[in-house]
């Protein structure tokens, strides 16, 4: 544990409360990809399946369930609770497109050929990418409420972190783990054009577009 | 390299 870890895993957590926060606060999810959330909630469970077989430390544990609890909780928000406020017609990125390429490459690309080793491979690809139809949804609509601007800004800033992070364990632990840097890279390659809109209009005008 | 099945980070 270092400290671009634990400052990488703390901005994962404030994204994923700001935004079920935001949802329970206004009692709305326009504006939020219920497809994204689908997907990281499906990133969630195939990636912390460990949880059932070993044991790392209590941290781990509580964050993965953590971590878990809440994707779940904000997909039930947008599909159930609050489902007529969800944004469908503009929700229209086509998932199988991520899902399908992602599992192909995880049974091609992995550390071990078992299933629990692709499944994690599988989760950290789709994260990659996961991101997407939020992203596509705001391109679409042309706006973003300023929250979930915030929501994707702590998003970012965790997988960039976690670079360092892993450039901290490579010098210091000899720790070099190729699928999860690529797929690191990948993810918060496809954050810059959004932190560059973030930075130069959200804190401008609370609004962009 | 990294060992398999023992991923640590979140």
């Amino acid at each position: 544990m270092n400290v671009f870890r634990l400052t990488g895993d703390l901005s994962h957590l404030a994204a994923i409360i700001i935004l079920l926060l935001k949802i329970w606060k206004t009692r709305s999810c326009a504006g939020i990809s219920g497809k994204s959330q689908i997907l990281f909630a499906l990133v969630f469970t195939t990636r912390y399946l460990d949880l059932l077989t070993s044991f790392i430390s209590l941290y781990n544990t509580c964050m993965k369930i953590i971590y878990v609890g809440c994707a779940y909780a904000t997909v039930y928000l947008i599909y159930a609770k609050f489902r007529a406020t969800y944004d469908g017609n503009h929700d229209t990125f086509r998932i199988e497109f991520l899902v399908v390429p992602v599992g192909g490459l995880a049974f091609l690309v992995n550390h071990d050929f078992s299933p629990l080793e692709i499944l994690w491979t599988f989760s950290i690809y789709l994260e990659s990418v996961a991101i997407l139809p939020q992203l596509f949804m705001i391109s679409k609509t042309g706006e973003a409420e300023t929250i979930t601007t915030h929501y994707l800004f702590c998003l970012g800033v965790y997988r960039a972190l976690y670079l360092f992070n892993w450039i901290w364990r490579f010098y210091f632990e000899g720790f070099f783990d190729m699928i999860a840097i690529v797929a690191g890279v990948v993810q918060t390659i496809l954050y810059c054009d959004f932190f560059y809109l973030y930075v130069t209009k959200v804190n401008a005008v609370q609004r962009f577009q | 390299g990294t060992l398999v099945e023992d991923h640590d980070e979140l």
